[in-house]
């Protein structure tokens, strides 16, 4: 249960970052930036410490045309248990849901190489 | 739990666990389960303590010596009248009925909310999000507008209008005598542990209306097989008996108790199904359907039974409750008890709607905008009304009798010390 209420936030929270952008013609990370300033002071320390953590990756995603569903399932905080559907708030893409989240994943790794690659 | 194994922070770490299990308000100097600090179980959820450092001073009990050196029921009514000598109290109180106002129920009882500005893009400002400390700290409920313990004006829509309020209105006595014990996800089952939170003394305290509401849990879960974990007629009838021989303990004589039948859910599914969920509204894509859907695929649903396209399943989850209703309805019937006695109500739902929609007001406006489960404001304040309405007329004695001294309880001692 506790894996699924995780989903459900993530995919709130990443829902509400891409509508943030979306309505003030902003990039993902302003979005981001916007969202953890409306947050009473006391907790934007937390926000800011999941903004740098997945950030990056929400924001390539998103600026890719990927949806809530797919960013999730692709941070891996929504899973697909074994023999189940993959579950999904929106619409699946046109492409198919299994698709964009194989695509997505491929879009992470090549960041996450290249994010060790700048570090190094 | 390695942050807790430190010396150090052993005690606290026992003293957080032991509030978030039994409920109980986490500052509570004293010990007598009455707070002055709002949330975290504190006076958000019963009247609020009027000296935190003294056990035997608490919102509830009767007078010491007629409160007339302190006031030792958080009243607002104490010392003598200069003009004759007889204590506010044994003037204004003594044979006036008072009672307090207990709710043993659910995350409907709590009054559960999540703000829609919270995930309402169009909306969104820091001034939407100041309230998320406190939402988080009481557990995402607002019993302070609650229905049955509501006592502060409404800030998230609607009105504020409770069974609490209208009792004080009737006899002012009554200021701070409110108890909220309610959790999300409480049913008859789980509520047989929640009530030991329970604070009421049978020989100091006065009696108390409670009402039993537990409207939905026992036929909602979020498992694929839901109908195989819903409450069965008989531990229906087990649980709540032994929740009344509880309070048979513990409530002192004169008590009165009422059994709300469980909701129909269906009112939900009929009422929403195809509207726009608030993440939705910018692009138009995001039903409650699909809300449904999701959270049942991902087995969180907080009601599968009801909250699906199956019709059959909304219907048999309907018969369920049902039956359970009908079992709560006997058990008013044909049981007795020495401390208190005990009357059943439906859940009143149809009345409510009906009588919102002579407002002008439309059924999808009575649910609770963000999870698409719970009764919203509006539905809790024309709820109450339609509560007291039919206690006045059908069990008049559960409400007392009118204290013909509140316009001199209101003049003399003003807000009573607020709440």
């Amino acid at each position: 249960l506790y894996k699924g209420h995780t989903c459900v936030g993530c995919v709130l929270v990443v829902s509400v970052i891409e509508q943030l952008a979306q309505w003030h013609n902003s990039t993902v990370k302003a979005a981001m930036e916007r969202l953890c300033n409306y947050i009473p002071e006391k907790l934007q320390g937390v926000c800011y410490v999941l903004a740098e953590l997945y950030g990056p990756y929400i924001a390539e995603l998103i600026d890719r045309e990927m949806n809530a569903d797919v960013v999730c399932h692709s941070l891996k905080l929504c899973k697909q248990d074994p023999g189940q559907p993959l579950c999904h708030l929106y619409p699946p893409p046109k492409v198919g849901l299994s698709t964009a989240i194989r695509k997505a994943k491929r879009i992470m790794k090549t960041a996450k190489d290249l994010k060790i690659f700048m570090g190094f | 739990p390695s942050v807790c194994s430190f010396p150090l922070l052993a005690g606290l770490c026992e003293k957080i666990k032991y509030v978030i299990r039994n409920k109980l308000p986490f500052e509570d100097f004293d010990g007598d389960k009455f707070s002055t600090f709002p949330t975290l179980r504190g006076y958000h959820w019963r009247g609020r303590d009027c000296n935190d450092k003294n056990t035997t001073v608490y919102p509830g009990r009767r007078p010491v010596n007629w409160d007339a050196k302190s006031d030792s029921n958080c009243n607002g009514i104490w010392g003598v009248d200069p003009k004759d000598g007889i204590p506010y109290e044994e003037k204004f109180c003594k044979g006036a009925d008072s009672q307090g106002v207990v709710l043993l129920g659910d995350s409907a009882g709590a009054h559960f909310h999540i703000p829609p500005e919270w995930m309402t893009v169009t909306q969104m400002s820091a001034k939407s999000f100041a309230n998320l400390p406190m939402a988080f700290t009481d557990e995402l409920d607002w019993p302070q507008f609650s229905e049955i313990t509501g006592f502060l004006n409404s800030t998230i829509g609607g009105w504020t209008d409770s069974l609490y309020l209208r009792l004080r209105r009737r006899n002012r006595c009554n200021h701070r005598d409110l108890q909220n014990i309610s959790q999300n996800g409480g049913s008859s089952g789980n509520l047989l542990y929640l009530i030991k939170s329970l604070a009421r003394n049978q020989l100091l305290d006065n009696p108390a209306i409670v009402i039993y509401a537990t409207i939905g849990n026992d036929v909602c879960n979020g498992y694929r097989d839901t109908l195989a974990h819903m409450t069965t007629p008989q531990e229906m009838f087990s649980n709540v008996l032994q929740a009344l021989r509880y309070l048979d303990s513990r409530l002192p004589n004169g008590s009165h108790v009422i059994l709300t039948g469980l909701v129909d859910g269906r009112f939900l599914w009929d009422n929403l199904h195809d509207r726009y969920h608030p993440l939705g509204q910018l692009n138009r894509d995001v039903t409650y359907s699909q809300l449904y859907s999701f959270l049942d695929c991902l087995q969180v649903s907080p009601c599968s039974g009801w909250l699906t396209q199956n019709e059959t399943l909304r219907n048999l989850t309907s018969e369920r409750a049902l039956q359970l209703s009908n079992v709560l309805k006997e058990i008013a019937r044909s049981e007795k008890f020495a401390n208190f006695d005990i009357f059943y109500m439906d859940f009143p739902l149809r009345q409510t709607a009906e009588e919102w929609r002579k407002m002008g007001g439309k059924p999808w406006q009575l649910i609770e905008p963000v999870d698409g489960f719970h009764p919203s404001q509006i539905a809790a304040a024309l709820g109450t009304s339609i509560t007291w309405q039919k206690a006045l007329h059908e069990w008049p004695q559960v409400l007392g009798k009118e204290n013909p001294f509140n316009d001199q309880i209101e003049a003399i001692f003003k807000d009573q010390g607020g709440h």
